[in-house]
């Protein structure tokens, strides 16, 4: 464990404490995609099936319960409780167009043709792309509230300290593995138009807002 | 060395 995993986790885990928050103190889920979220949903899922197989640490292990169990929970508000706000006509990415490809892919490109690692492989590649069905739906309004900014910031810089997480253990303990790290820039160069509309907008107290 | 499957990220 290094500084720029922590802070990446603690990044991660902020981004989905902001969104849950949002959604639960406004009642709505307006503007938030639910195609992203069944998209991390399933991410999660088949990445942390190994907390039944393989032990690491008591802080992995509770960060994957937190991190699934706030998953449902955001799905669960987004389809459920708070379904009546669910923006659904602007909401409209195909998602087979990213699971499809993401488990080819998997079943091409893996470090072992095995149920368990075609899974982690999977969920890797989905995650570097999962975001976009929310991106799409903002780039469709043309608009986001701050917080939904906030949000995909502090998810965009999660994948960022990730980076150098691996620059740095691949430096420091000789250890680096291809498919995360390429999935990994994937993720984190999709996130790049966003944080510049985020540093020139939101941060100057104005609304995130596409030109026309 | 690469140590491919030690998945210890989250």
């Amino acid at each position: 464990m290094n500084i720029f995993r922590l802070l990446g986790d603690i990044s991660h885990l902020l981004a989905i404490i902001i969104l849950l928050r949002k959604i639960w103190m406004s009642r709505s889920c307006a503007g938030i995609s639910g195609k992203s979220q069944l998209l991390f949903g399933l991410v999660y899922t088949t990445r942390y099936l190994d907390l039944i197989t393989s032990y690491i640490s008591l802080y992995n292990s509770v960060m994957k319960v937190v991190f699934l169990a706030a998953s449902y929970a955001t799905i669960y508000l987004m389809y459920v409780k708070f379904k009546a706000t669910y923006d659904h006509n602007h909401d409209t990415f195909r998602i087979e167009f990213l699971v499809v490809p993401a488990v080819a892919l998997a079943l091409l490109i893996n470090h072992d043709f095995q149920v368990v690692e075609i899974l982690w492989t999977f969920s890797i590649y989905l995650e570097s792309v999962a975001i976009l069905p929310q991106l799409f739906m903002v780039s469709k309004t043309g608009e986001a509230e701050s917080i939904t900014s906030h949000y995909l910031f502090a998810l965009g810089v999660y994948r960022g300290l990730y980076l150098l997480n691996w620059i740095y253990r691949f430096w420091a303990e000789d250890h680096y593995d291809l498919i995360a790290i390429v999935a990994g820039v994937v993720q984190t160069v999709l996130y790049c138009d966003f944080f510049y509309l985020y540093i020139t907008k939101v941060l100057r107290g104005k609304k995130l807002q596409l030109p026309a | 060395a690469v140590v491919a499957f030690a998945h210890d990220e989250l």
